[in-house]
């Protein structure tokens, strides 16, 4: 049973920010998760490597430049909902 | 390795 199913994940901003990595690749469609800071916000909210961001507080950034998108997540202040997808279900 | 070919990072 594969589960493409998106996930919502919600996190609260830690001494060390949100814990996770934000990465594009050029000429590749899509913004994926890294560096998941074990036990960080990220960690525990169910983020993992290799997610692909679909929504950030509920605004879908398909579509969105990677700046705009990484500027959505530093303007969120200290609560942030990510819906993010497998590698696969992207 | 999608990490190897990452172009732009941003730590959150």
């Amino acid at each position: 049973e594969v589960n493409n199913k998106p996930r919502i994940c919600k996190m609260v901003k830690g001494p060390s920010g949100f814990g996770f990595t934000v990465n594009m690749i050029k000429n590749k469609p899509g913004l994926f998760i890294s560096e998941i800071q074990n036990g960080g916000p990220a960690d525990a909210a169910g983020l993992k490597d290799n997610d692909f961001l679909v929504e950030v507080n509920g605004v879908n950034v398909l579509n969105e430049p990677y700046e705009k998108v990484v500027t959505r997540v530093q303007d969120s202040g200290d609560e942030l909902t990510l819906l993010v997808c497998s590698k696969d279900a992207y | 390795n999608m990490i190897s070919l990452v172009t732009q990072k941003t730590k959150l």
